[in-house]
């Protein structure tokens, strides 16, 4: 564990329960985008299998049961209990589109032909996109709330702080992951233009709204 | 042959 990694977790703990409170405070999932919670499900349940399987930490094992949680929670919420309020109309991103082509590479670039393994490395090819039906929908409609912006940011720092953390690990342990490393970075360059109008507009107190 | 990775990460 290293400081960049431990924040990391911190930021995607932080996004985690940023939205969970904001829809439970609101009682609304308005500008949510269920599909990507619904991918966000699917990563961490495909990811932590292994909590069955390997014993890395009490830490490590607390977090996925929090992750997994948490992920299955936030579906309630929209999908059953504050259904009245998804805005399904603005969500039709079709998430085929980013779940064949993951299952598909998957298969073909793998460490090792392992069903936990296989399902690992789905897991970090979808999380890598699986917010785009999220960006896609803000885009949509042109606008977020300062809420779902700021979740969206700490949910894009936390793989950003994880290649910070990679590019130490290759130096202090010779740790390399290529294709966590090469996901992570096509995950963050996908939230390279929200950083941007996050940083230019939510930052300076201005609502964020795409440029026209 | 590459090894592989330990799976220590979220």
């Amino acid at each position: 564990m290293n400081i960049f990694r431990l924040l990391g977790d911190i930021c995607h703990l932080v996004a985690i329960i940023v939205l969970l409170l904001k829809i439970w405070k609101t009682r609304s999932c308005a500008g949510i985008s269920g599909k990507s919670q619904i991918l966000f499900a699917l990563v961490y349940t495909t990811r932590y299998v292994d909590l069955f399987f390997t014993y890395v930490s009490l830490y490590n094992s607390v977090m996925k049961v929090i992750f997994l949680a948490s992920s299955y929670a936030t579906l309630y919420l929209i999908y059953v209990k504050f259904k009245a309020t998804y805005d399904f109309n603005h969500d039709t991103f079709r998430i085929e589109f980013l779940l064949i082509p993951c299952v598909i590479l998957s298969l073909l670039i793998t460490h090792d032909y392992s069903p936990v393994e296989l399902l690992w490395t789905f897991s970090i090819y979808l999380e890598a996109v699986a917010i785009l039906p999220q960006l896609f929908m803000v885009s949509k409609t042109g606008e977020a709330e300062t809420i779902t912006s700021h979740y969206l940011f700490a949910l894009g720092a936390y793989r950003a702080l994880y290649i910070v953390n990679w590019i130490y690990r290759y130096y202090t342990e010779s740790f390399i992951d290529g294709i966590a490393v090469v996901a992570g970075i096509i995950q963050t360059i996908l939230y390279a233009d929200f950083f941007y109008l996050y940083i230019t507009k939510v930052l300076k107190g201005k609502d964020f709204k795409l440029p026209a | 042959h590459e090894n592989k990775a330990p799976k220590d990460e979220l």
